[in-house]
């Protein structure tokens, strides 16, 4: 494992945990999609289900079960506490998102690596991660305002994606072998739609305005 | 072999 693999991961694990102290410290879900939060806890239930089957390292096993349990306790939160689920902005969270499933799934069926039920899953998983940042950054946009946190989370996200990338293109020049082009392809449909995102962060940073996304 | 199959990622 590298160091933009290993960044990559950590960016990951730190937009989930921005996202879990906003709930914590605020007990309030303003501004988060419960669709995109149920895509990625459907994105981790779908993707390894390798779990017991294929040991890669402890470090890649004890990820898995972070994740996994992360996406399932945002999803509960912003559906049964008491007081966080209260903040969700049910209007606002629009997008479509059983087609986006759907479509997925088809394209999982036809574009695969092997016909078995793990193969076949783990493409949905991966075609779903690309698109399950959708109906977050519509939510964004229909609000206007986003608050620090939840920018924060949408920025770390697109880290993690953007240092994937870099992961693979040392790969590329230090291993002979590496990966899986369905995951390739997706990674970098995945991270350029965090582009317009990273653009307007970009700008409200620059300056020193609240993040605003057009609309 | 680029694309070999390997799944050592998350």
């Amino acid at each position: 494992m590298n160091i933009f693999r290993f960044a990559g991961d950590m960016t990951h694990l730190i937009s989930i945990l921005i996202l879990l102290l906003k709930i914590y410290a605020t007990k309030s879900c303003a501004g988060i999609s419960l669709k995109t939060q149920e895509l990625y806890a459907l994105v981790f239930l779908t993707r390894y289900l390798d779990l017991f089957t294929d040991y890669v390292s402890l470090y890649n096993t004890v990820m898995k079960i972070v994740f996994i349990a992360s996406s399932l306790a945002i999803v509960w939160c912003m559906r049964r506490h008491p007081l966080v689920r209260r903040s969700y902005d049910k209007d606002l969270d629009t997008f479509r998102h059983q087609y986006v499933v759907l479509a997925c799934f088809v394209l999982a069926l036809l574009l695969n690596e092997k016909f078995t039920i793990q193969e076949v899953f783990w493409a949905f998983s991966i075609y779903l991660e690309a698109v399950a940042i959708l109906p977050q950054l519509v939510l964004l946009q229909r609000s206007g305002n986003v608050d620090n946190l939840t920018g924060q989370y949408v920025l770390f996200l697109g880290a993690y994606r953007g240092l994937y990338i870099i992961n693979w293109i040392y790969r590329y020049f230090t291993e002979d072998h590496f990966t899986r082009w369905i995951a390739c392809v997706s990674g970098l449909v995945q991270t350029g739609l965090y582009a317009d995102f990273f653009y307007y962060y970009y700008l409200s940073w620059k300056t020193n305005t609240k993040l605003k996304l057009p609309a | 072999k680029l694309f070999d199959g390997t799944k050592d990622e998350l």
